[in-house]
C-alpha cells in the first residue's frame, strides 16, 4: 500500500 | 488602480480553465512586475502557482501591490462569456469589492463589461525551495496528455521512473498493468515535437493520475510540458506561456508504507 503525501509535508508556511 | 489589457485574452480564458477544477478559491497577487496566484487543492495534496509577467500585456498599470480573492468558478463563467478572439482587459479600484473584466471583440464593435464581487480569502503562500531535480523531462504535452487519460483507464496511480533508457510510466489495476516508455528523441523536424531528459540521477515516484489528469487541462496553453523529479519533492509540471510566464503544478507524491 502506497499513502498520498501532503504538499505541507513539503513546503512550508511563512 | 489596476488595469491590465490582454490583446490574447484566449490564454486568460485558457489559464482559468486549466486550474479552476483543481482550485475553487485563490488570491490574485498584482504587482508592478506582473501577477501572480499559489493555491492547494482543498486536499492539500496538489499546489498550483501560476505567473503572468506585464511584459505580456499590451498595457499593463498598477499603482501598489494588492491581493484580490477570486472564485475561480465564478471567475471562468465570467470569462467564457468573452470571444477567443478578444481583448480581455481587468480593471480593479483601490479597497473596492469587485474586479471588472471588460472583452472587446478585435473589431471593436462590441464591448462587454463584466463586474465580478470580490472573496476575502484567508491562505498564506507556502515557501517553495529551490531545487535541484534528478530529473527533468521535457515532452510534448499532447503526448504527456494521452498518456495520463491512457493509463488512467486501466490504474489510479502512475509510476514515473527516469533512467538512462528512457522514461517509464507504468500503472496496474484489476485489469492487468501497463508500461509506457519514451526515449529521447531530438531528431524531429519541429522542437516541441522533441522528447529530452536530462538525468542527473535515476529516480521512480509514484502519483495519482487523478492529478496528474487534472494538470493536463493546461495542454492548451503550451506544446510542451517539463516534468521535474526528485525522490524527496513534489513532482513539478510545468506550462510555459509564452513570452509571459508558466503554470506550474506541484503534486506530492504516494509514498510506500
Amino acid at each position: 500500500m502506497s499513502r498520498q503525501k501532503s504538499i505541507l509535508s513539503f513546503f512550508q508556511k511563512p | 488602480m489596476l488595469e491590465l489589457r490582454l490583446v490574447q485574452g484566449s490564454l486568460l480564458k485558457k489559464v482559468l480553465e486549466s486550474i479552476k477544477d483543481l482550485v475553487n478559491d485563490a488570491n490574485f497577487d498584482f504587482s508592478s512586475s506582473g501577477f501572480s496566484l499559489q493555491s492547494m487543492d482543498s486536499s492539500h495534496v496538489a499546489l498550483v502557482a501560476l505567473l503572468l509577467k506585464s511584459e505580456g500585456f499590451e498595457h499593463y498599470r498598477c499603482d501598489r501591490n494588492t491581493s484580490m480573492g477570486m472564485n475561480l468558478g465564478n471567475m471562468s463563467k465570467m470569462l467564457k462569456c468573452a470571444g477567443n478572439d478578444d481583448i480581455i482587459t481587468i480593471k480593479g479600484d483601490d479597497g473596492s469589492d469587485t474586479v471588472t473584466f471588460m472583452f472587446e471583440s478585435p473589431t471593436q464593435d462590441k464591448i462587454a463589461d463584466f463586474e465580478m464581487k470580490l472573496m476575502d480569502i484567508d491562505s498564506e503562500h507556502l515557501g517553495i525551495p529551490e531545487a535541484e531535480y534528478h530529473a527533468i523531462v521535457k515532452m510534448p504535452s499532447a503526448e504527456f496528455a494521452r498518456i495520463c487519460k491512457d493509463l488512467a483507464s486501466i490504474g489510479d496511480t502512475v509510476v514515473i521512473s527516469v533512467t538512462k533508457e528512457g522514461v517509464k510510466f507504468s500503472t496496474r489495476g484489476d485489469i492487468g498493468t501497463a508500461n509506457i516508455v519514451l526515449r529521447q528523441n531530438t531528431t524531429v523536424d519541429k522542437p516541441e515535437d522533441a522528447t529530452v531528459i536530462e538525468m542527473n540521477e535515476p529516480v521512480s515516484m509514484t502519483f495519482a493520475l487523478r492529478y496528474m489528469n487534472s494538470f493536463t487541462k493546461a495542454t492548451p496553453l503550451s506544446n510542451t510540458v517539463t516534468i521535474s523529479m526528485s525522490p524527496d519533492l513534489p513532482v513539478v509540471v510545468e506550462y510555459k506561456i509564452a513570452e509571459m510566464g508558466y503554470v506550474r503544478f506541484y503534486l506530492a507524491p504516494k509514498m510506500e508504507e
